[in-house]
């Protein structure tokens, strides 16, 4: 066991339970949403942040085992030693958390004989960042248990253990330093504990925003696929132009790191040097490889050599692989190679005739086309050409979202004769023929 | 207080040496202490679970030692006590 205190130096930490409880009432994806809510008791407040992931190179590591099991701290039954966890440091068990499969684990259950599996795992996790035992009655960090602690959408640490957590990692930015730690002021719980990646539920119809009936904040290709970003959802299309789902995927919970509260992106882009992803909102921007923002972002747009207030789109072209970025009626050519905004820029008018003076957001297709985007409408410039090319502009909803009514999704919009090829691609789906159109990436 | 029962002993020895409040059981020699080292450890123990600090396995304190609780020791590894020559 490491010298208590020590804490993680970085602030993106992966979790996965690897084993479940065999005998407990509580299903698999309500023991992941409990873990889910207790890890974000501290990330609420801290600047860590968790993401569950599905490998075996989680920072954290959770199994529930029973009796020896291959560390220091052997279970003993039911009652006595319950759980323990792993502090930080360099060994491979740190942050690792194991709870005892032979406890009776519950959640909102008036069972006395049962252990409430979010107190616990709250406790536990408190080790798992830096927090050993203390005397206070009243802190969660203290050895014995004591019963449930209430709701995991309305816990709320107690202040002793807030003040230790803080003085590891420092106050998370969105907490108010002025704020009353107890203030009442009324928090928004998210949803009962659901599974936090149960891509089974439908995220309530009211704030979805509709496909065929929204225009697109940024639109990005990414490793060859197409990603359209509306508010905190965003679509995905395959390489033949197929959409992943018909619904919308919500942004934080694929890109992770990417603060809860953004309310959305404005741009985003692939850089061609190291193929990491670029996410630009407001006077930011964070750097992803692959699925993972990179540790020290958010960062100031001006390292690009922009100006405060950020960018409205940014793609790579593929003609010179060089980077631009669009604001108002003005434009930056950016050099990804010497990582910087060539002379002469910030410009007016592009060098594309025939394309909005102010866009939504630019991306290069596989073609090796330019696409344009603005509004519910968008424009082609072929490969090496410096014109929008005729009978643009087009319908966004019709040509990429599988919608043949734009304004709305009739039935016939996912199949049915007549649905229509964006140009340049003979239709492959199947919608002639009435079946469903459906699509899947992996 | 009446003196704790044998099995109440070493169960509190043992509780005591897990979580931090009495080294660890040497492997080969065991467990040796003093009364009065026994007796400074129960009442660490008691202080730090907000009991009363008596320094005796009374009935309070063997209720907790039953209580289910974390597995991590409460206080870093106990320092071998120093012996008065």
């Amino acid at each position: 066991q490491a010298p208590a205190p020590t804490r993680w130096s970085k602030r993106n930490l992966s979790w996965r339970v690897r084993t479940f409880p065999r005998a407990s009432s509580l299903g698999r994806d309500t023991v992941r949403a409990l873990m889910h809510y207790a890890l974000k008791v501290w990330s609420d407040i801290t600047p860590l942040n968790f993401h569950e992931v599905a490998g075996s190179t989680a920072d954290i590591q959770i199994d529930f085992s029973k009796a020896e099991h291959n560390d220091r701290y052997p279970f003993d039954g039911p009652g006595g030693t319950v759980a323990h966890a792993f502090f930080p440091g360099d060994h491979h068990t740190a942050g690792d958390t194991h709870f005892d499969d032979d406890e009776a684990w519950t959640f909102r259950s008036s069972d006395a004989h049962g252990m409430d599996l979010f107190a616990v795992a709250v406790h536990e996790f408190g080790h798992a960042i830096g927090l050993s035992h203390v005397a206070a009655t009243h802190s969660i960090m203290q050895p014995y248990y004591q019963g449930p602690v209430g709701d995991p959408l309305h816990y709320g640490l107690p202040y002793a253990d807030r003040v230790r957590v803080w003085q590891l990692y420092g106050v998370r930015e969105s907490v108010s330093p002025t704020a009353q730690p107890d203030s009442t002021e009324p928090r928004e719980p998210p949803h009962l504990p659901e599974p936090p990646d149960n891509r089974s539920s439908t995220p309530t119809q009211r704030d979805v925003p509709h496909r065929c009936t929204t225009h697109f904040d940024a639109v990005a290709q990414i490793r060859g696929e197409a990603f359209f970003f509306k508010g905190t959802y965003f679509w995905r299309l395959t390489r033949d132009r197929h959409l992943v789902s018909l619904q919308p995927a919500q942004t934080h919970r694929f890109w992770r790191g990417l603060p809860l509260h953004l309310d959305g992106v404005d741009a985003v882009y692939e850089r061609t040097t190291d193929h990491k992803i670029v996410f630009f909102k407001g006077d930011r921007y964070w750097v992803f490889k692959d699925t993972h923002a990179e540790e020290g972002f958010p960062r100031p747009v001006s390292d690009f050599g922009l100006p405060p207030g950020g960018v409205d789109a940014a793609f790579s072209w593929a003609h010179n692989d060089k980077t631009y970025f669009f604001k108002g009626q003005l434009y930056w050519r950016y050099d990804e190679h010497t990582r910087r905004m060539d002379p002469g820029h910030p410009a007016q008018s592009p060098p594309w005739r025939g394309v909005p003076s102010t866009l939504d957001d630019a991306m290069r297709w596989s073609d090796g086309a330019a696409y344009f985007f603005r509004g519910r409408e968008y424009w082609k410039v072929p490969d090496s050409e410096l014109a929008a090319a005729p009978g643009y502009p087009q319908s966004t909803a019709r040509d990429w979202l599988a919608c043949r009514d734009p304004q709305g999704d009739s039935a016939g919009a996912e199949g049915g004769a007549g649905a229509h090829a964006p140009p340049g691609q003979h239709d492959h789906s199947h919608s002639e023929d009435g079946y469903q159109v459906c699509a899947c990436s992996s | 207080a009446p003196a704790p029962r044998a099995e109440d002993l070493s169960l509190g020895v043992e509780w005591l040496s897990r979580f931090g409040y009495l080294p660890p059981a040497d492997p080969a020699a065991g467990q040796l202490q003093t009364q009065e080292e026994l007796a400074k450890a129960i009442a660490a123990m008691q202080r730090f679970a907000g009991l009363e600090a008596t320094g005796v396995l009374d009935e309070a304190t063997l209720a907790l030692m039953k209580t289910p609780r974390c597995s991590l020791p409460d206080l870093p590894a106990a320092a071998p006590f120093r012996r008065r020559r």
